[in-house]
């Protein structure tokens, strides 16, 4: 699964993801990524959120939708919010996988819960980030 | 305002140093590179969030290192079936397809959905129809088809599994039932 989020010069966000599901599946299966709310959401108000993973759980707690949810009505600062839905909530369903996610003040957020996940953000204070693995 | 950003991701799972050669791990940063700057350019070049996130994901779709577009997986059958999703944070609107597998891109025809339609998800035969009429560029399924992916099919048929993103890096047994541990779920 592929995916970005962004932040534009005219203060929008918006949000992408792309995949081929998982290999042998079966009975036109379809998972998290073409479900908005679960897979990807975007509002200017909060933050845009793409994710990855095993889609079944992400789609059963509506991970993507659930950050924004944190950050508009509980208040939570973007990393506090994926940081709550990816390694608490859906570690507690048993769910693995991460997000990218982005708000309105251009502060990124790409936390997951397996062992590595291929990411990177570019923002035009001239910050660059690629990594793969956990501890990077 | 001038602040802008992008991020991307190309998949999760089981990715460690161990099981990632350093050839491969260069190619993955090169293409997780190219995504982020084709991403970036048009965002300096005042482009709107949707055009940047749009140009990115197609970087990574024709990139067989990663599970869309060229390089995704098959199904138990053999096909390929991709999903994509856009979401618009100004308006809200959201457009998406699943279960395609003659569509060139996608994330493109996702946003065909937003923009051209009145609905937010298209699936299978209908979705293909749609797109043809918007004028998308269709293939043949050979197209995706990549002998890593279906060496990795033919794999999980043998053990009656299934495997999600990236298992080749970490070929261990996956289960049908979900409850599988960690190491075994590729997202």
């Amino acid at each position: 699964t592929v995916g970005c989020v962004a932040l534009d010069k005219n203060g929008n966000l918006a949000a992408g993801t792309s995949t081929g599901g998982m290999t042998n599946k079966r009975w036109n299966r379809v998972g998290d990524s073409p479900i908005i709310g679960a897979g990807t959401y975007a509002n200017n108000a909060t933050c845009a959120v793409s994710a990855t993973g095993h889609g079944e759980y992400f789609i059963r707690s509506v991970v993507a939708y659930d950050i924004s949810a944190l950050m508009e009505y509980k208040g939570l600062s973007l990393t506090e919010a994926s940081d709550e839905v990816v390694m608490n909530k859906l570690v507690k369903m048993g769910g693995s996988g991460g997000v990218i996610a982005i708000d309105k003040a251009g502060n990124v957020a790409m936390p997951f819960n397996t062992k590595g996940m291929y990411r990177g953000y570019m923002k035009s204070s001239g910050e660059k980030l690629i990594s793969i693995y956990k501890e990077e | 305002q001038e602040n802008f950003a992008l991020v991307i991701h190309g998949g999760a799972g089981t990715i460690t140093r161990e099981n990632l050669s350093p050839e491969k791990e260069k190619a993955y940063q090169a293409k997780l590179d190219e995504a982020l700057q084709a991403g970036y350019d048009e965002l300096e070049k005042g482009k709107s969030a949707m055009d940047a996130v749009e140009k990115a994901i197609q970087v990574m779709e024709r990139s067989e290192l990663f599970n869309s577009g060229i390089g995704a997986v098959f199904t138990h059958e053999g096909r390929n079936e991709l999903d994509a999703s856009m979401m618009d944070g100004k308006t809200l609107n959201a457009g998406a397809v699943a279960g395609v597998s003659h569509i060139k891109s996608p994330i493109e025809a996702a946003r065909a959905v937003m923009e051209k339609s009145e609905h937010v998800l298209l699936a299978g035969k209908g979705a293909e129809e749609f797109a043809r009429l918007k004028g998308l560029e269709m293939v043949d399924s050979s197209y995706f088809f990549t002998e890593r992916r279906w060496n990795s099919l033919q794999r999980a048929i043998k053990r009656d599994s299934i495997e999600l993103d990236h298992s080749d890096e970490a070929p261990k047994k996956s289960s049908m039932n979900y409850s599988v541990p960690e190491d075994y779920k590729f997202g």
